[in-house]
């Protein structure tokens, strides 16, 4: 037997919307400790790794490890028939073929549940090197959403340039350029609107906005982010979501020619 | 100029 509560549904449906865009199925899989999900966009240039801790739920019971393979357009389409305070029950039985989504209104005058056949996904596990990054940024995540929107109207790539001074964000194309320029600040007032970046060496590496975009769907999840950059290595962009885990999303960048 | 990386060959298949 398999159950999670979540207290919000609105948590699960941000969680489905920073993942949706990259991915059109995913296997979730459930333990004791809770909640893995990673996979690679079908293109195989960025790979999304979530992790959501038993603890972090409300209720959690999860007898047997399980795998999930679910269709996430719809999954999105169950989770549209929830309020966002509504209680999010999600449960299956051991070697089931189907997931029961059970949402609950706050006086519990409505109760609803929602079956969905799950997905025989072939999806390999992946092992992710631990790597001492050159430079970790973090910053407030709504900035790094509209710096990545502003720079993907000038091209289709951004490049993401770290020093000791601050990072610069770069983009251009037909139109003509842009720069964003982030010094590092000491603003312990308002620690949610700090940049800090942890240097060992200098980094410039090139991404594609499409992805970096896609990474923001993330951006209700948490008020903070962090990149992790080295050279030749893929980006790294995570936010932690409060209490429960994290999603993390790996970018392979561009290569020179 | 520059092309799209992949991420095969960072991760190792498990």
């Amino acid at each position: 037997m398999f159950e999670a509560r979540l207290v919000s549904s609105g948590t699960l449906k941000k969680v489905l919307d920073a993942i949706k865009d990259l991915l059109n199925e995913a296997s979730f899989d459930c333990s004791d400790t809770g909640i893995q999900l990673q996979a690679m966009d079908s293109s195989h240039v960025s790979l999304v790794s979530l992790s959501l801790r038993a603890d972090g739920f409300d209720k959690y019971r999860c007898d047997r490890n399980l795998t999930m393979g679910m269709n996430l357009a719809s999954m999105t389409k169950i989770l549209k028939c929830a309020n966002n305070d509504d209680t999010v029950t999600v449960k299956a039985q051991d070697d089931a073929d189907c997931v029961t989504f059970v949402f609950e209104s706050k006086k519990q005058e409505k109760i609803s549940d929602y079956e969905m056949k799950l997905m025989n996904l072939d999806q390999e596990h992946l092992g992710i090197p631990e790597t001492d990054f050159s430079c970790v940024i973090h910053m407030p995540s709504g900035e790094f959403s509209r710096i990545c929107r502003d720079l993907s109207q000038f091209g289709e790539s951004v490049i993401i340039s770290c020093t000791k001074e601050g990072v610069r964000f770069s983009s251009s194309g037909d139109i003509g350029s842009a720069n964003i320029k982030l010094a590092q600040t000491n603003n312990i007032d308002k620690e949610e609107e700090t940049v800090s970046i942890d240097l060992q060496e200098p980094v410039t590496l090139t991404f594609a906005c499409q992805y970096l975009n896609s990474f923001t769907k993330a951006t209700p999840l948490s008020n903070r982010v962090s990149l992790s950059m080295s050279a030749n290595v893929p980006l790294v962009v995570e936010y932690e979501i409060p209490d429960l885990g994290h999603i993390r999303y790996y970018l392979a960048p561009k290569i020179e020619e | 100029t520059s092309t799209q990386g992949r991420l095969d060959g960072f991760f190792k298949v498990l």
